[in-house]
Order: structure tokens, then sequence, then C-alpha cells
């Protein structure tokens, strides 16, 4: 983003979840989005067999946040060979939900003419924080001292360069939003607050001092759980 | 900020956390 414009969401780089051989040639590198609400897996099909692909379709596994594709996998016409395309797929949150190993795995089946494939691959949890995760300065007290001191959890985040105001904005473009922010014996010290899609909140203190590129996140949330994968999101988006 | 002592409370919180 630039001067004065809120910076977008973290999007990791496209990776490869399928490799050709793998898949009788079919090669599918992918990532995560989301954009103004929407959460968008886009993915570069590659037909690296001797033969045209054709009648593509997709369906993921049940998972820990009910992610599902919104409509059908659009490859609208053949893919001959050495041909890429690029397919960007809607999902929405309300598919069946089972608890899986990590809790951001999404196992998914690609079918084409050839034969049905399958891949897992890990979505940021951070594609699930909602847009009105800012939660009320009295609830966001209320719930921090309600929440017991078993649920919370510190992480470090090394090696980050940037001052508290630029930490929280840049973290707000991901939909994680500073609430109040204090001061204390040289170190700001951040009140922050997000929400899942499945309406868990996730409560955070981020510990920045002046001159120590070492950060501390606390997180506290009554799904315990999901923290791991929170923190991984701000050190994503914080060095990103 | 004049919030109603929320950002005094929030300053409690802050100090109580720095120093247990």
């Amino acid at each position: 983003g630039g001067v004065g414009l809120p910076m977008g969401a973290y999007t990791p780089p496209k990776t490869i979840w399928l490799p050709a051989m793998k898949a009788k040639g079919l090669e599918i590198s992918g990532t995560f989005v989301r954009r103004a609400g929407v959460i968008q897996m886009e993915m570069t099909l590659t037909n690296k067999a001797m033969s045209v692909m054709t009648d593509f379709a997709i369906q993921f596994n049940r998972n820990s946040f009910g992610l599902a594709p919104a409509g059908p996998l659009q490859v609208l016409t053949p893919l001959s060979p050495n041909q890429s395309i690029e397919v960007a797929l809607p999902l929405s949150t309300v598919g069946p939900v089972m608890k899986m190993e990590p809790l951001n795995n999404l196992q998914v089946a690609v079918k084409n003419n050839i034969d049905v494939f399958y891949f897992s691959c890990q979505y940021p949890i951070s594609m699930l924080f909602v847009e009105d995760g800012k939660m009320e300065r009295q609830v966001f007290l209320a719930t921090w001292k309600d929440i017991p001191n078993d649920n919370e959890s510190q992480f470090q985040i090394k090696d980050c360069h940037l001052n508290s105001d630029a930490a929280s904005n840049k973290l707000q473009g991901s939909n994680i939003f500073t609430i109040a922010k204090r001061t204390v014996e040289g170190q700001d010290m951040l009140y922050q607050s997000m929400k899942l899609t499945n309406s868990i909140w996730v409560l955070a203190e981020l510990r920045v001092q002046a001159g120590n590129p070492n950060y501390t996140v606390c997180l506290k949330c009554r799904a315990a759980e999901v923290s791991q994968g929170v923190f991984q999101c701000y050190e994503a988006v914080l060095k990103n | 900020e004049i919030e109603d002592g929320l950002d005094e409370a929030f300053g409690r919180l802050a100090v109580s956390r720095t120093n247990p």
C-alpha cells in the first residue's frame, strides 16, 4: 500500500501442492488469499503430460473450519500439453467440519479426464480473520480477565525491525486490530483482537521495545489450540 | 484519549503484565 492507504492482507507465495510426477503430468501450485471478506484458493494448473487434460473438478475433505468450494473449478477450455492456467476458486466457510492435525490442514481431491489425484495443503489461519474482528475495549478487558491463564501462550517473534505503529498498521491489513496501546518502561504494549469465521475470538498482547528486534506476543483464546496457527500469522505478516 | 476510564484500565493491565 502507498502512503495513507491501508495495506492488504498477507498472501503467502504460491507453492507446489501437487507435483506432476505424482499426478500423471498435472502440476498444481497455489496459495490462499482473502480480499474484501472473500477467501479464494488461487491455483496454477500446468499440463506436463503429453495429452490434453479436460473435465476438471475439485473436492475438499472435511476440515477444521468448514472450508468448502463455493462453486465449481472453472477450467473452461481443455489444457494442452505444456499449457498453464490460473484459476481462482472462491471458498465458503460453511462446509462440514472435522478437526484436522495440524488445524489448518486441507485435504483436496482434484479430478480430470485422466484420474483423481489427492494432495494436502495448509492455509494461513489469517485467511479466517474477519473484517469485524475489532472487539469493544470494555469487552476486551472483561474477556482478557475471564480467560484462564492456562489458555495463554507466549511466543517470540525474532528479528523484526518495525516500530509498534508500523506493526499495528501491517497487522490491521490482515484483520488483526489494535484496541489499545500503552507504553510501560520503554515497552509499547499493543492490545489486539481478531475473530475467526467460526466466531472464535483471539486476544493478543504484543510487546515491542525500542531497539530490540525481538517482539513478544501473548495470545489468549478460549480455544487455545488455535494459538500456534495465529502466532504463525503474526510472524508471516510482520516479516513480509 | 478519554473514554470512561478504559484507557486507565488498559494502563493498569499493561503495568501488571510488565511487573507481575
